[in-house]
């Protein structure tokens, strides 16, 4: 495993931990979308069913547990904890997940590298992650007040697919890895919906302001 | 020739 692939799985779960603790430590979720919650459940349970099929690593068999039930628990959290469902802002967090999941899956369908089951899954799991983010970013646009732990949670959410991205820059010149289409060209659409939200969280890092999105 | 892919990223 290279550099890159190791520094986008421990932002991948750093961003996670993150949220978690703002969520058992804080009691709170507010200015998270329980829609891209639910979209990542979606995204996980699709894309490790062959979890009990393949062996790859330990190492990945842990990560992709630890992707399964973190996401879940967000979920239930946000769901169903007495406290902490209470910060959670429903009216503003309003994004149909349908309008992701449909054109998502009817493209797996389409364009996919085998037409198995667990290969359309897997495929519609790549999809559905690049945009994923989406109902989080509305919410954020919406949200007068972005506190720290939030910008952070979604910063380093971006954060581990663009360091996917050199990755596999890597993998293909360094370690003569085979093309593939898929995963990198959702990956790529996946860093670039990230693009608008890290120029005005890096300026309002360097300026010592607080981050609001403009409307 | 190149290697094959495998789905052993996450």
């Amino acid at each position: 495993m290279n550099a890159f692939r190791l520094a986008g799985d421990m932002t991948h779960l750093l961003s996670i931990i993150l949220l978690l603790h703002k969520i058992r430590a804080m009691k709170s979720c507010a200015g998270i979308s329980l829609r891209t919650q639910e979209l990542y459940v979606i995204v996980f349970v699709t894309r490790y069913v062959d979890l009990s099929m393949k062996y790859y690593s330990f190492y990945n068999s842990i990560m992709k547990i630890v992707f399964l039930g973190t996401s879940i628990s967000i979920v239930w959290y946000m769901r169903y904890h007495k406290v902490v469902k209470q910060t959670y802002n429903k009216d503003v967090d309003t994004f149909r997940h349908i309008f992701l999941i449909l054109p998502c899956f009817v493209l797996a369908l389409l364009i996919n590298r085998a037409f198995t089951v667990i290969e359309v899954l897997w495929t519609f799991s790549l999809y559905l992650e690049a945009v994923a983010i989406l109902p989080q970013l509305v919410l954020l646009q919406r949200s007068r007040n972005i506190d720290n732990l939030t910008g952070n949670y979604v910063f380093l959410l971006g954060a581990y697919r663009a360091f996917y991205l050199l990755n596999w820059i890597y993998r293909f010149f360094i370690e003569n890895h085979q093309v593939r289409w898929i995963p990198w060209l959702s990956g790529l659409l996946q860093t670039a919906i990230y693009a608008d939200f890290f120029y005005y969280y890096i300026k309002s890092w360097k300026n010592r302001e607080k981050l609001k999105l403009p409307a | 020739g190149r290697a094959v892919s495998r789905k052993d990223e996450l």
